[in-house]
């Protein structure tokens, strides 16, 4: 059967006008690269978990999105990263959460799927099990965008409670 | 939070979702992301899902996995079935959208806000990007 991919990046406020022209032309290259990626191993053949994982890996490098490296900062100024991954074949899944220095957690939700039993781990051990498994790492700053740093002092900076439904980011 | 939705040339399905969360976040709080069921999910006996938005609301929810029961359940389409989990989702107050990939090799989304950063692709030569 033909093959399809569809992907995104966040859904939001965002409104006509609201970012620079340049803004956008980024986002919708950074968007393109996604769609590349998955492409690329389905016209090729290859598997659907395959695609998901390559589109989304560009979008995780990607610092416009909120992933991987350009991740938003938690209360304490940390970036700590959750994903999830599910093959419709057999529905074997795997999912990792509070992960904090893998540089595609998308690979380790993967890893999690395919060299554990289990379906979902979290934090200190989500990053154990990433290192053991021997998927790339990468420094706290890989992830820490200045961006991403100046919404984290906004948010600081508004004193109307630790929880505001109507944030802007992420 | 970011997330891809594949069917592919076998008529497999497939989901990925990774995520950031929401900036402030405390005491180590997760999302719908990697809860699976609720930000992502795949069946081939129906779509592959990933959602992006008020995390809280899809858990409860159980949006993607609702999605894909739905059309097994119902009978219902892929994009009837996340036009009705999106407006309940809405309609308990959460905002956000998702993407799907349907086991009869459709693709499409579902969001109710100004915006959401999505794309698509297939073997006929589809192929955009668009945010609003």
């Amino acid at each position: 059967s033909p093959w399809t991919l569809a992907i995104h990046g966040g859904a939001g406020a965002m409104a006509p006008g609201m970012f620079t022209p340049e803004h956008e032309d980024a986002c919708h290259a950074g968007l393109e690269s996604a769609l590349a990626a998955g492409s690329a191993v389905l016209a090729d053949g290859g598997s659907a978990l395959d695609a998901v994982e390559a589109a989304v890996m560009v979008l995780e490098d990607n610092p416009l999105f909120n992933a991987g490296r350009g991740s938003v900062f938690t209360f304490e100024g940390r970036n700590e990263m959750d994903a999830a991954v599910m093959d419709g074949t057999t529905r074997s899944a795997g999912a990792i959460a509070g992960l904090t220095n893998t540089k595609n957690p998308v690979r380790a939700a993967r890893a999690v799927m395919e060299k554990s039993p289990h379906v979902l781990l979290s934090h200190e051990g989500a990053n154990r099990f990433s290192s053991e498994m021997g998927l790339e790492q990468a420094d706290s700053e890989w992830f820490a965008t200045a961006e991403r740093r100046r919404q984290w002092e906004e948010f600081k900076e508004r004193k109307t409670g630790w929880f505001d439904a109507d944030l802007k980011y992420g | 939070t970011v997330g891809a939705v594949a069917v592919d040339a076998s008529g497999h399905v497939a989901a990925a979702t990774s995520t950031g969360g929401l900036t402030g976040k405390r005491w180590g709080r997760i999302g719908d992301s990697p809860v699976i069921g609720a930000g992502t999910y795949a069946d081939d006996r129906a779509c592959a899902v990933s959602a992006t938005g008020t995390g809280e609301v899809f858990i409860r929810n159980a949006a993607a996995h609702e999605i894909a029961a739905r059309m097994r359940l119902l009978g219902e389409t892929a994009q009837q079935a996340v036009d009705a989990v999106m407006a309940e989702v809405g309609a308990m107050g959460g905002d956000g959208g998702v993407i799907f990939a349907a086991h009869d090799g459709s693709a499409g989304f579902a969001f109710n806000t100004p915006g959401m950063f999505r794309g698509r692709a297939d073997a006929s030569g589809l192929h955009e990007t668009a945010i609003y």
